[in-house]
């Protein structure tokens, strides 16, 4: 489970970055 | 008006400063606000974006910018980064001309205190377009230093110089 938890958190640290980048226009 | 992220996760505590003064310009200059979010997302971004208390923080806090992107629209500052930059840039500078002019005229208050302190805290902001030009990062050390300076002289019933 440690690593699908690990999984998940890097996929919603991903999802931030597009976000940010999405909102600055950056993609 | 966004309501305020609470509560702050103590590795956030630096960035509150920047997330209150966008609230207090929410009304007065959303662009102004728009920028000091976009400055605490970034930067808590880097502090922690992977702890949940974090990440939940962030999270709403994108969903604010979001919201607030859509709401300003067809704004150049907000389209075009660079009209965004001059924006806050000026902005902060005025802030820190005031507060300035009352210094030297020997016009010590709250107010001048809290101007001093606010052009600091959006000459951080200005950081997101990139690194700070040289009399950008001297007016932010010195704005910074006067609102501690006076503060601590008014409240230890001194006469600032």
């Amino acid at each position: 489970t440690g690593s699908v938890g690990t999984s998940v958190a890097s996929t919603e640290q991903d999802d931030l970055s597009q976000r940010l980048a999405r909102l600055r226009d950056q993609v | 008006m966004a309501a305020q992220l609470n509560p702050i996760p103590p590795q956030f505590k630096s960035l509150q400063h920047h997330l209150r003064t966008a609230q207090e310009h929410d009304k007065r200059d959303p662009v102004v606000a728009y920028y000091c979010r976009l400055y605490a997302m970034q930067t808590g971004m880097k502090i922690d974006s992977k702890s949940p208390e974090c990440r939940k923080f962030l999270s709403k806090l994108m969903d604010q910018l979001e919201t607030q992107k859509k709401q300003l629209g067809d704004c150049d500052s907000i389209t075009q980064e660079i009209v965004g930059s001059a924006h806050v840039e000026n902005y902060a500078l005025k802030m820190f001309l005031y507060a300035d002019n009352e210094d030297r005229a020997g016009s010590f208050h709250k107010n001048m205190i809290k101007s001093f302190y606010t052009a600091s805290l959006l000459l951080d902001t200005l950081s997101v377009f990139g690194e700070l030009t040289e009399e950008n990062f001297q007016h932010r050390k010195y704005a910074r230093w006067k609102a501690t300076y006076i503060h601590n002289c008014l409240k230890s019933g001194m006469t600032p110089e």
